[in-house]
């Protein structure tokens, strides 16, 4: 369960706070809109009236504890990039910043913000490409017939090679990673001498029928 | 080449338009606010000021030519759904739709908008669910190491089997899935004995080393 702020409850802001929260995590929401707060608050844990550019208000968060910080204040770029450096004063571990522009988002860079995002220009792009042609996710996404699926490697599964398992040719499922219990880095596209550890979580996209045959999904 | 209609030129839709140009589609862009057409101008191919709620307007764009409309007016919700009513009645063929709240988004399925999308909601959940836990899209794509590429297949496989093609024994690469060159159904996860036709699209995600022993990245 892990501890994070949110600053800014438009609908991107509201969107990572409420979903933060169903996920079971705790989540604050700060914004200087009274209504927006009341109408967020049964769904976060907390949710402050609060000026994010005021160092005050700021201070009295316990900034530094949050596990991460969503910046996502939109159309006054100003007051993104002053709310940011101000958080990254009060030693905030992790900031995710919402950009208005490619120039917004370089700036935030430049200051030290972990991670900026483009919620509207990424989407754009998205439904650009999908009208240009289908992504392979967004045929798979789509597709009744074929899903990626993330199981537990079950046991008579753990300590086989990806080459002695030979999914493709017995199931037509191709592994594209191994997500590590050891809390290694994820192993993706694994060699075929890579052997399944136990805990691993097996990545893997295959036609229903057959992950089915393994209750895989 | 497909031609394209986007209504308003905010962050949204003109990266939606912006994307579909450089796709090499016709894009024509229209905004009641004429700074922002100006400053789209030269990266569609037409961007004209006129404003959406009007039916005069709309009817000098020759609505029903366009493959599809993407309507991308986001805080006046009025003036969303008044436009996609009078694009229906202008026989649109196909409508994708911004909405506010999901509230406006029903009632956009309900008077026949074909796609409604949520951009900032959309996102809001996907950085939810990477702060949870990344995704394996999200460690591929945030990953400088792999990639997933789409490649013309080399004409030294065409004619052979993922099993002989042992990609992922020579070089650690997975084969995700094959699009097919003659219009039919995209292969995803091909079995062991599938064959790569020729102009086959290959799929794969690997190790961008490897990729690049290759040259597919
Ligand atoms: N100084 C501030 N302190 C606290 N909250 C702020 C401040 N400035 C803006 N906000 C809040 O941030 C939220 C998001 O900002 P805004 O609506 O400008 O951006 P947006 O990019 O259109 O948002 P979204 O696309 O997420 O709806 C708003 O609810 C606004 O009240
Ligand atoms: N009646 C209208 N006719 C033409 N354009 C319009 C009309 N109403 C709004 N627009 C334009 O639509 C664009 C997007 O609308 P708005 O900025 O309200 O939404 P938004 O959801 O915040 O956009 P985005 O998130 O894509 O930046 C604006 O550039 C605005 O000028």
């Amino acid at each position: 369960k892990k501890s994070y702020l949110v600053i800014g409850a438009g609908r991107f802001g509201s969107s990572v706070a409420r979903t933060l929260y169903e996920l079971g995590h705790d989540v604050m929401v700060i914004d200087n809109n009274e209504t927006l707060i009341q109408q967020i608050s049964n769904e976060v844990t907390d949710a402050i009236t609060a000026n994010a550019v005021s160092e005050t208000s700021l201070k009295s968060l316990g900034v530094r504890d949050f596990d991460a910080i969503v910046l996502a204040i939109g159309f006054d770029i100003q007051a993104s990039i002053m709310a940011a450096i101000l958080l990254l004063e009060l030693e905030a571990k992790h900031i995710i910043a919402k950009a208005q522009t490619e120039l917004h988002g370089k700036v935030l860079h430049k200051i030290g913000v972990h991670r900026v995002v483009y919620p509207e220009r990424d989407m754009g792009q998205k439904i650009a490409h999908s009208l240009n042609a289908p992504t392979i996710i967004d045929l798979i996404e789509l597709s009744e017939e074929y899903s990626v699926v993330e199981v537990t490697a079950p046991e008579n599964m753990v300590g086989k090679t990806i080459k002695d398992l030979d999914l493709r040719a017995r199931y037509g499922i191709s592994v594209i990673a191994l997500r590590r219990n050891n809390g290694n880095k994820t192993n993706i596209s694994p060699a075929a001498e890579d052997k399944v550890l136990p805990g691993d979580i097996i990545v893997a996209v295959g036609e229903n029928k057959f992950l089915k045959k393994l209750e895989w999904v």
